[in-house]
């Protein structure tokens, strides 16, 4: 594993912990999108479908563990927790699942690297992925008051995705044989949607102002 | 045979 790879996997860890620690600390789910939450519990359901049958490592199943239950979590906590809920802001969050989750599993139908159902569910997981920051941005985007964890939380899933493209391009440079084109594909399509926002994020850090995304 | 995914990233 490189120090790219590690980076993006602890900076994922660390969004995952900034949306509990809001959720959990200050019972509070404002301006995150449940709709980004549902995609990304099942992206993660449909992507480790062989966690118990594909032995990788110790690390990676770990990881894999945190983010399902982590995901499976924080839908309930903003579904169900009574606290939470309440803050959840119903009315802007109004991206519909299947707009999204539609075309990505027609597109696995049609394009994979093999017609096994594990096969074609890994390629649905990475095609949902790529999109499912969308409800979040759109919600953002709404949103007059973005808070600072809401911020910290968005801005690292981004870089996440950043720091997995550079591990591309290293593996790339020192593995033989490491073509992925699907990958790289809905991994680049993904950084980019964060695009925008990098934009933003940088010019309120470096003006010091609050930070908030124009209509 | 498995396919050329990238099966240990996550």
């Amino acid at each position: 594993m490189n120090i790219f790879r590690l980076a993006g996997d602890m900076t994922h860890l660390a969004s995952v912990l900034v949306l509990l620690l809001k959720i959990h600390t200050i019972k509070s789910c404002a301006g995150i999108s449940l709709k980004t939450q549902e995609l990304y519990a099942l992206v993660f359901a449909s992507r480790y479908l062989d966690i118990f049958t594909h032995y990788v490592s110790f690390y990676n199943t770990v990881m894999k563990l945190i983010f399902l239950g982590s995901a499976f979590s924080i839908v309930w906590y903003i579904r169900r927790h009574k606290l939470v809920r309440r803050s959840y802001d119903k009315d802007h969050d109004t991206f519909r699942h299947y707009f999204i989750v539609l075309p990505c599993l027609i597109l696995a139908l049609l394009i994979h690297e093999k017609f096994t159902f594990r096969v074609v569910m890994w390629t649905f997981s990475l095609y949902l992925e790529a999109v499912a920051i969308l409800p979040q941005l759109v919600l953002l985007q709404r949103t007059r008051n973005i808070d600072n964890l809401t911020g910290q939380y968005v801005f690292l899933l981004g870089a996440y995705r950043a720091l997995y493209i550079l591990n591309w391009v290293y593996r790339y440079f020192t593995e033989p044989h490491y073509v992925h084109w699907i990958t790289w594909i809905s991994g680049l399509i993904q950084t980019l949607l964060y695009a925008d926002f990098f934009y933003y994020y940088f010019q309120s850090w470096k003006n010091n102002v609050k930070l908030e995304l124009p209509a | 045979a498995e396919p050329s995914v990238v099966k240990d990233e996550l």
